[in-house]
């Protein structure tokens, strides 16, 4: 059999094992693997590494407990603005994108402008425009605001509020 | 974030991240998932890396294009390269980081310098690893 191998991971943090409880541990872990598996059948099958990376990410972007897609934080105007990148180590082409709402899967959006477009990198409203062009899937904006990522965005809006030099100390990658 | 690297049965490697940014960011904030060489970077001849952690501080380190120029001038292995960039720039930059990388033969570099990092991998018919603290 000829090698073939994925990675992947999620955020890195300074969350604590004592704050996390077992069912939501046992939640992540299903997620990771989730996520891990989709995209090593990929490769299984003779699929290519774009394809497998696309498709983890994609996994993760659908699962509300992961920071991207779905579950994706909130920015200061309570707003989901997420960004992505992919890159293609073959013939070293890239695309990403930034700024955009509504996409259910902005990894997709950033290998679509690798493959169609000239470009490497659209934002905000052109690479809105690009996903609709391109007829990528689109929700509604509550998809992406889970109930815990909106309580996170409270707690810390209320304290840049008081303490403006508080912010962004809630690192949530 | 969230982010794959991954080898094909043709020996190419690529690279995916995507992120929702930080709770309560600036209206406008980029961050480093976007910026190739920064989040996210490939190169099939040497490795294929995605990170994520504090994207000011990632951009400022270059810290995906850091991990491949240790690899391809330094000869350094996956792993050495990803634990050296990772502290690379810590008193000049600082900052909390995750890398993960993988090099043409599949072998996985993974570092971070925070309490944890979602994590797992898989390499050929070998079962799956998945981690999330120093487990």
């Amino acid at each position: 059999m000829k090698k073939f191998a994925i990675a992947i991971h999620a955020g890195a943090e300074n969350m604590k094992k004592s704050e996390v409880s077992p069912e939501k541990e046992k939640a992540y872990r299903d997620g990771l693997s989730e996520a891990l598996n989709a995209g090593w059948r990929v490769l299984k099958k003779g699929g290519t590494a774009v394809d497998a990376v696309e498709t983890a990410v994609r996994s993760l972007e659908d699962n509300p407990l992961f920071n991207a897609g779905k579950g994706a934080a909130l920015t200061e105007l309570g707003e989901n603005k997420m960004d992505a990148a992919i890159m293609d180590g073959k013939d070293m082409n890239a695309g990403a994108c930034s700024n955009v709402q509504q996409v259910k899967n902005p990894i997709s959006l950033a290998r679509a402008i690798m493959e169609k477009t000239k470009h490497v990198y659209l934002t905000s409203d052109g690479a809105m425009d690009f996903a609709r062009e391109q007829e990528l899937t689109l929700k509604p904006i509550p998809y992406f605001q889970e109930e815990e990522r909106i309580k996170e965005w409270e707690k810390q809006h209320e304290k840049e509020k008081k303490k403006p030099e508080a912010r962004a100390k809630l690192r949530v990658d | 974030t969230v982010g794959a690297v991954a080898l094909d049965q043709d020996g190419n490697l690529a690279a995916a991240t995507s992120t929702g940014g930080l709770t309560n960011q600036m209206n406008g904030r980029v961050g480093d998932s976007p910026i190739i060489g920064a989040g996210t970077y490939a190169n099939s001849e040497v490795v294929a890396v995605s990170c994520t952690g504090e994207g000011e501080e990632i951009m400022r380190s270059v810290l995906a294009h850091e991990v491949y120029a240790l690899m391809k001038y330094k000869g350094l292995s996956v792993q050495e390269a990803v634990d050296e960039a990772v502290d690379m720039y810590k008193k000049k930059i600082g900052g909390d980081k995750g890398i993960i990388a993988m090099d043409p033969n599949g072998e996985v570099g993974m570092v971070y310098n925070c309490n944890l990092m979602f994590r797992g991998f898989r390499q050929g018919g070998d079962d799956p690893v998945v981690r999330i603290w120093e487990d």
